[in-house]
């Protein structure tokens, strides 16, 4: 464990504390893609199927059951509690994220590490994730107004891809070359992503004024 | 065979 993974798991970690607060507080989840937090919901199941399997540390199988139950609720409460479903924006959130689930299994029937299920699973993870936040920015651009707390959710799920390539790089160069090329790609893929909504976020936050995405 | 390098990685 180094510093910059940890800062990326508890960037990660409170980009989902964020928007539980937001959906809790407000109880709306409108500026919010539920078809991005299903694909989120599909990632970690994905990849966290070794949870019950291999057994890495405390903090490893606690981190999982905390992305794996908070995704889950936020999904349930976008879908079934009375009062927040009401405030989904359906007709704006139409983004094809089947066609996001569909790329990403193909890609890594093809490209994975081995030939097994479970690491068809999870390259399978680490494809879509880099393609996930995809509904999400398609509705903050749709959506004019992007409140503060989505905002800032969507800041802190770029930062956090961003603090794991700085730990692939410490990785790198102090334990030796592993070929992670998998996530390393599909890392760059998914910070490069956020690229056009840090510098809106930066310039709102620079001019004092609200976020705006250009259509 | 080569062990599989163990995913540590959240």
């Amino acid at each position: 464990m180094n510093a910059f993974r940890f800062l990326g798991d508890m960037t990660h970690l409170f980009s989902v504390l964020v928007l539980l607060l937001k959906i809790y507080a407000t109880k709306s989840c409108s500026g919010v893609s539920r078809k991005t937090q299903e694909l989120y919901m599909v990632v970690f199941v994905a990849r966290y199927m070794d949870l019950f399997t291999d057994y890495i540390s405390l903090y490893n199988s606690v981190m999982k059951v905390v992305f794996i139950t908070s995704s889950a609720a936020i999904v349930w409460c976008m879908r079934r509690h009375p009062q927040v479903r009401r405030t989904y924006d359906r007709d704006q959130d139409t983004f094809r994220h089947v066609v996001l689930v569909a790329a990403s299994f193909v890609l890594a029937l093809i490209f994975n590490e081995r030939f097994t299920f479970r690491e068809i699973c999870w390259a399978f993870s680490i494809y879509l994730e880099a393609v996930a936040i995809l509904p999400q920015l398609v509705l903050l651009q749709r959506s004019r107004n992007v409140d503060n707390l989505t905002g800032q959710y969507v800041l802190f799920l770029g930062a956090y891809r961003a603090f794991y390539i700085l730990n692939w790089i410490y990785r790198y160069f102090t334990e030796g070359h592993t070929s992670r090329w998998i996530p390393w790609i599909a890392g760059l893929v998914q910070t490069a992503l956020y690229a056009d909504f840090f510098y809106y976020y930066f310039l709102s936050w620079k001019n004092n004024v609200k976020l705006e995405l250009p259509a | 065979a080569t062990p599989e390098p163990v995913k540590d990685e959240l």
